[in-house]
């Protein structure tokens, strides 16, 4: 709980906006801190277009906030209305004209009932496929970063949220165009094959920063009341039924994968080569089958969570009267 | 008045205790350990 | 041609005033329009068929009015007179309504209803008889969205006991007979046909939505009961609780032989546990606030 994070001194930004020191550091921002209004928000809206049975749509939104030497905080997040009829099926969705006026309108509109806090970030859904930035998603991010810096991008999973028990949500920054970012491989993700290519290409072309989250004296109270609400429905809530559609698709990319691998393995085994390639070969072919097995690890042990919800509450509530 | 709430709450346990109930639930756990046989 | 034409066209008129609406409609008939010396537009020929389809309709002819209505087919397209354009319409959603077409009606009553959004009396009465129309068509899931688009419907508020009713089935509650006794005034002659199963349409409506309704509520119930809770007969209440599920507008099974019929209630057994978890852990928050009150 943090109540001065909540007092807002339009001097003090006005003196960061003026320095700038992000222009002279391409990683000048490390952390990021969130309101737990925020994130609820964010997960709401992403949530509301995942519905069982049919196909989940992107969404798309604005954050609200202020900075704090190398942390962007973000206070408050609102929605953008996306067209019906966008193309929400590839990995990014594109604000139609509308949502841009309504970004502008709704950050002049805020200033008139006394939300001090500007426009620090965007954030979109990958509704079942992790969270990372895609081609479209570097290039959107770098045009803001190029000409409304301070400027973050934020993407949540609301299908792994619900897989995962807790909200599957990044926060990245762009490098400037031809910065030679020589990263540590980040750190493992699983993402569907059809995906793969959108997302290794760009691994290198953004980082991510580290995500805490903070509320208020006043939303711990509200959260509080909450209380009763959040442990009926977590012991009542069946994930595995729930998330059948998401688990029978993480299913058949795993096994897609495997074709993959298997493929090349043995295209590899048959075509004549020369022994360094065997070595560098065998590296490729263990990455491979190292990534589908932790894929496969990760669809597992989610699926084993889910079953243990079960055994326990059918311990708990099933078991015949002593 | 609350020893009856309470009594009627000992009613509502098991909180179901069917045939259909079992089949479903004896699926869903064969699914699932099929699945983290297969994952292994 | 044109001297034969205006007066019969004159002599329409006369027959309208007097309200004699099939003579007016077969002295319009009579004008040829398809002939080869005059070059009519279409608009001419769309406002006339419109116009005896409508003259049929006064006169409760439906079957004429749809023969000529679809004689306007051919000749209605986008750049029309939006006025024409909107008799045409009214005229074919009526038509549906006589036909017992009831949720194409509904369908279209309410497309009308918003075309006409700034004349407020004429778009009250196609709202109204969209919603009496929708009570009307058969109960299943294509109904039951477009009642959520009525109740959404901020107008519809306005339309006094027909709302009401539109509230209850929306909610899949259980009507009343006193609640459908206030829509008779709502109702068209034809709405009160007797139909084959000696049912009004709204009679079979009702009972149909009723056992919906008890869908919801029920697991299963004996046909004695059931027929009781729909003031039916058992045997009616198993003819019409088969007839619904044959046509798919209704999950269940039926036991003839305990006069039983299983409502498949959609959510499935593990849901079912979920609801009875979450009734089971909910009663013990209340008697832990009940005991915390007590003995603080």
């Amino acid at each position: 709980v943090d109540d001065d994070i909540y007092k807002h001194d339009p001097i003090t930004q006005q003196q960061i906006l003026t320095a700038r020191p992000w222009k002279s550091d391409n990683k000048h921002f490390k952390d990021v801190r969130m309101s737990a209004l925020a994130l609820l928000k964010i997960q709401m809206h992403a949530g509301s277009e995942v519905k069982p049975g049919m196909v989940p749509l992107e969404v798309m939104g604005m954050l609200q906030g202020k900075l704090d030497g190398n942390t962007i905080i973000v206070t408050d997040s609102f929605a953008l209305p996306i067209p019906a009829g966008t193309d929400r099926g590839a990995a990014h969705v594109n604000p139609g004209q509308e949502a841009f006026e309504y970004m502008v309108q709704y950050t002049e509109l805020i200033k008139d009932v006394g939300k001090a806090e500007n426009v620090v970030g965007w954030y979109h859904s990958h509704p079942g496929y992790g969270c990372w930035l895609s081609g479209i998603d570097v290039s959107t991010q770098r045009t803001q970063q190029q000409f409304s810096d301070p400027f973050l991008a934020v993407v949540v999973d609301p299908v792994r949220s619900i897989g995962a028990g807790k909200v599957e949500i990044g926060a990245f920054r762009t490098f400037p165009e031809g910065y030679a970012n020589n990263a540590t491989a980040s750190e493992w993700q699983s993402v569907p094959s059809d995906r793969i290519e959108d997302f290794g290409v760009h691994a290198n072309c953004y980082y991510q920063l580290e995500m805490s989250f903070y509320k208020s004296s006043l939303d711990a109270k509200l959260l509080d009341l909450q209380w009763r609400k959040y442990w009926v429905n977590t012991l009542a809530a069946s994930p595995l039924t729930n998330n059948r559609d998401y688990i029978t698709s993480q299913i058949s990319d795993v096994a897609e994968k495997m074709e993959k691998a298997e493929g090349e393995m043995g295209h590899g085994r048959y075509a004549g080569m020369n022994l360094v390639q065997a070595d560098k070969r065998k590296k490729e072919e263990d990455s491979q089958l190292s990534k589908v097995t932790r894929d496969t690890n990760k669809v597992t042990i989610e699926v084993l969570h889910g079953l243990s919800r079960q055994v326990l509450k059918a311990a708990l509530f099933n078991a015949p009267a002593p | 008045a609350l020893l009856r709430m309470i009594l009627s709450l000992c009613h509502k346990l098991p909180a179901m205790d069917s045939e259909k109930f079992n089949l479903s639930y004896q699926n869903e756990y064969h699914d699932t350990l099929l699945i983290s046989y297969l994952g292994t | 041609q044109e001297e034969s034409t205006a007066i019969r066209e004159k002599l329409a008129d006369l027959y309208q005033e007097e309200e004699n609406w099939k003579q007016c409609a077969m002295t319009l008939i009579g004008i040829p329009l398809d002939s080869g010396s005059r070059a009519l537009n279409e608009e001419y020929k769309l406002g006339h068929y419109v116009r005896i389809a409508q003259l049929f309709l006064e006169d409760d002819d439906h079957i004429q009015a749809e023969t000529y209505i679809n004689k306007c087919l051919p000749l209605v397209h986008s750049g029309i007179d939006p006025v024409l354009n909107l008799k045409y319409k009214a005229c074919f959603a009526r038509i549906q309504d006589c036909q017992r077409k009831f949720f194409e009606a509904a369908t279209r009553y309410y497309e009308l209803s918003q075309l006409v959004a700034d004349d407020e009396q004429t778009a009250e009465l196609a709202l109204q008889s969209a919603t009496v129309c929708t009570i009307l068509s058969p109960a299943g899931p294509k109904r039951s969205r477009l009642l959520a688009t009525l109740h959404k419907d901020e107008r519809t508020n306005k339309l006094g006991p027909l709302y009401n009713v539109l509230e209850k089935m929306h909610m899949d509650r259980i009507l009343r007979p006193e609640e459908v006794n206030q829509l008779r005034e709502y109702l068209k002659p034809h709405h009160e046909a007797i139909l084959a199963d000696g049912q009004t349409v709204l009679e079979r409506a009702v009972t149909q939505h009723n056992l919906l309704a008890a869908s919801n509520l029920y697991y299963n119930i004996t046909f004695g009961e059931l027929g009781a809770l729909l003031g039916i007969s058992a045997e009616k209440a198993e003819q019409i609780a088969s007839r619904m599920i044959a046509e798919e507008r209704m999950q269940g099974s039926i036991d003839q032989i305990e006069s039983l019929i299983q409502f498949q209630n959609v959510s499935g057994v593990m849901t079912q546990w979920d609801e009875q978890i979450s009734s089971a852990c909910s009663f013990v928050s209340r008697i832990c606030d009940e005991v915390i009150k007590k003995h603080p």
